[in-house]
């Protein structure tokens, strides 16, 4: 397969092709799969059964590509410049993460190189650090609310210990001092011994 | 409020509003969706007991009295917009499940697609004032996803005017449907046809279970709840035995495919209208991934937030565990997930309303496509939010184990999307024999439209005279 002339893995665009050539090879990868097992005077079926591995994975890439493209396309209609520049760290971050997890497709491919690929990995770890100030804010961004999430770690005021010891306070076994299995068991049981 | 918590808040370069109004589709869409939310959470009616405090009996008696007020209130505050009744059921469940949920989700739907007028005259009525209360039970113990393989037999008796339905066997016998146990008395059940000795394939029938009245099973019915489950405790998933259960010929849904009286069938114009369907709860399950995700790294992010642990610093104070990389490193490509998701979700939503308006033309052109591609992202989403859901528990350490955290419930509640709608592995083959037919086009030179038009500039680039 041809290499993409210049992969910028700064430029999420870039990115967006080299998800779709992976796309193109991995289905190119399965039909050819499907093609070898008929030349080898298997079924139909068989052959798409002896495929279906690649077939996933290809399905797998498709899915990705979609999903990284969609991301990509979205930051176009985002017109504040502190959200374009928040949210486009996160697509940079989906797209590179993405990468390194299936670094073998796009290394066996030829799409990346192998210092490509560690640049991502790098880069990654910018983007982390880039990304750190505004985490707390960019789940508050998804606006759920307590009563929605009832959790007691995710609580919109983070006063989690006090809310912990309250909530254990209530569970049933706390209904009374002493549970009635102290009065029929281990009461009997050291009568016994 | 806690002072890091605070502090994060204080340090975030963008107005959280704004994106807000982004994830929701704009300012009015957040404005309405939080004065929907207000109307449950202010709700007297709505105060109920931690259901992790309950016992099972308990979940599904307190889940059957909120779905009953709910009922009720959607129609006192005339909220009847889909979008709409879904933000205030969302936050009238919590993270559970609503007992009613294939009343609404499946039998409603069903009736409304599939009835000719008469039958709808007769069934939408006592579905939308709940006399009848009904389900939709298509799977079997034995058969699940490839529905060419259920057994359940509706036989065409010409002399009565009746069909005789029956699960033949252990493995036809329905199960799992939502409601089916305790709280439905009718269900449409999906069954192959036999008319005149022939069989006619799947076709969709109404049939009472339970007496409208007293609820009490009804002849050749055996129908109860199919016990605990790894979450879904407040849904009574059911089982259903049929034995010679005779229903008047009317209660064939008979839309599109008909059944005379003298036993002769008539094809329906097109098999390709039930895909519609499919695309749609598909295309929610895409939606509803973005959402556990959204909550688990809520969850989780917030508390990385105010939990201090080890150090960094030697003699230092314990400092944030979200400052550790390794925690960034498990919870932002998480979140940028969660986003990426939201924004796919939004995608397929807007796809799905466009394409329903040519289908509705009669132009089937792009279905393939979409019925390819939310096949393949129901389970592309559903399979990574699962796994993060996991990532998100475990990164909140012993905590994370507790009921109190939700995570365990958000896991729970969520996991059983790999398998319902489809399993997911059989979804991803849908996709692929789709990119595979669309890939021999291109090989064969046809110019190929939408998402996979891909596939031809790979066949294009092999072409070029490559430089030397």
């Amino acid at each position: 397969a041809a290499r993409p002339s210049v992969v910028d893995i700064n430029d999420l665009s870039s990115l967006v092709e080299v998800y779709k050539q992976r796309a193109a090879l991995l289905v190119e990868m399965a039909a050819k799969s499907i093609q070898q097992e008929l030349q080898n005077r298997k079924s139909q079926e068989d052959a798409w059964n002896n495929s279906a591995i690649d077939l996933v994975r290809a399905s797998d890439a498709h899915c990705h590509y979609v999903v990284v493209k969609v991301f990509t396309d979205k930051l176009g209609e985002v017109g504040d410049t502190a959200v374009h520049s928040v949210l486009s760290a996160l697509a940079l971050l989906y797209a590179m993460h993405g990468i390194t997890k299936n670094s073998g497709d796009f290394l066996q491919a030829g799409l990346l190189s192998v210092p490509q690929v560690l640049q991502v990995s790098i880069r990654i770890k910018e983007l982390l650090s880039q990304l750190r100030p505004n985490a707390v804010a960019l789940v508050d961004a998804f606006d759920i609310h307590d009563k929605k999430l009832n959790s007691v770690l995710g609580r919109y005021d983070g006063n989690v210990y006090e809310q912990m010891f309250e909530w254990a306070r209530r569970s049933p076994l706390n209904a009374t001092e002493v549970h009635e299995s102290f009065h029929k068991y281990l009461k009997p049981l050291r009568s016994k011994l | 409020m806690n002072p890091d918590i605070r502090r994060e808040r204080e340090n975030a370069s963008f107005d959280v509003d704004k994106l807000t109004n982004i994830l929701n589709g704009g300012p009015e869409k957040t404005k309405r969706r939080r004065e929907i939310e207000a109307l449950v959470f202010s709700d007297p009616d709505f105060r109920e007991e931690d259901p992790n405090f309950l016992s099972r009996s308990e979940r599904y008696d307190q889940a059957v009295r909120k779905s009953a007020q709910m009922i009720l209130k959607l129609r006192e505050y005339g909220i009847a917009d889909p979008e709409e009744i879904y933000f205030y059921k969302s936050m009238a469940k919590g993270n559970h499940h609503e007992a009613f949920g294939l009343h609404y989700g499946m039998f409603i739907p069903t009736l409304l697609s599939q009835c000719d007028p008469q039958q709808a005259k007769k069934w939408l009525p006592l579905a939308e004032s709940f006399r009848a209360i009904g389900t939709y039970a298509q799977t079997e113990l034995g058969h699940g996803t490839h529905l060419r393989g259920l057994e359940t037999t509706a036989t065409f008796d010409p002399a009565t005017q009746e069909f005789v339905l029956n699960t033949p066997t252990v493995s036809s016998i329905k199960w799992w449907p939502g409601g089916l146990g305790k709280t439905s008395n009718h269900a449409i059940v999906i069954a192959q046809l036999y008319s005149l000795g022939n069989c006619h394939g799947l076709h969709a029938f109404i049939v009472p279970v339970r007496d409208m009245t007293t609820h009490e099973p009804m002849p050749g019915i055996v129908v109860g709840d199919i016990g605990p489950k790894f979450g879904f405790n407040e849904v009574d998933n059911g089982f259903l035995k049929l034995e010679n259960v005779r229903i008047p010929r009317e209660n064939m849904l008979m839309k599109y495919a008909k059944l005379e009286p003298d036993g002769t069938y008539v094809k329906p114009p097109s098999s390709k209208l039930t895909y519609g369907t499919m695309v749609f709860v598909r295309s929610m399950i895409v939606s509803e991934s973005a959402q556990a995700l959204a909550k688990s790294c809520t969850i989780a992010i917030r508390y990385s937030a105010v939990r201090h642990q080890s150090e960094i610093q030697l003699g230092e104070p314990e400092p944030q565990i979200l400052d550790y990389q390794t925690q960034q490193y498990k919870l932002f490509p998480l979140l940028a997930t969660a986003y990426a998701f939201t924004f796919i979700g939004q995608y397929m939503t807007q796809t799905y309303h466009r394409i329903s308006g040519d289908i509705s033309e009669g132009d089937f052109s792009e279905l393939p496509e979409l019925h390819a591609l939310s096949a393949g992202l129901k389970a592309f989403t559903t399979w990574e939010t699962n796994s993060a859901i996991e990532v998100c528990r475990m990164s909140c350490g012993g905590h994370g184990y507790s009921r109190s955290s939700a995570l365990p419930d958000i896991y729970v509640e969520f996991t059983p999307t790999c398998t319902y709608e489809g399993e997911n592995t059989v979804m991803m083959l849908q996709t692929a024999r789709y990119l595979v037919k669309s890939y021999r086009q291109a090989e064969a030179g046809q110019r190929l439209g939408g998402i996979v038009s891909y596939l031809n500039e790979s066949q294009d680039r092999r072409l070029q005279p490559q430089a030397v």
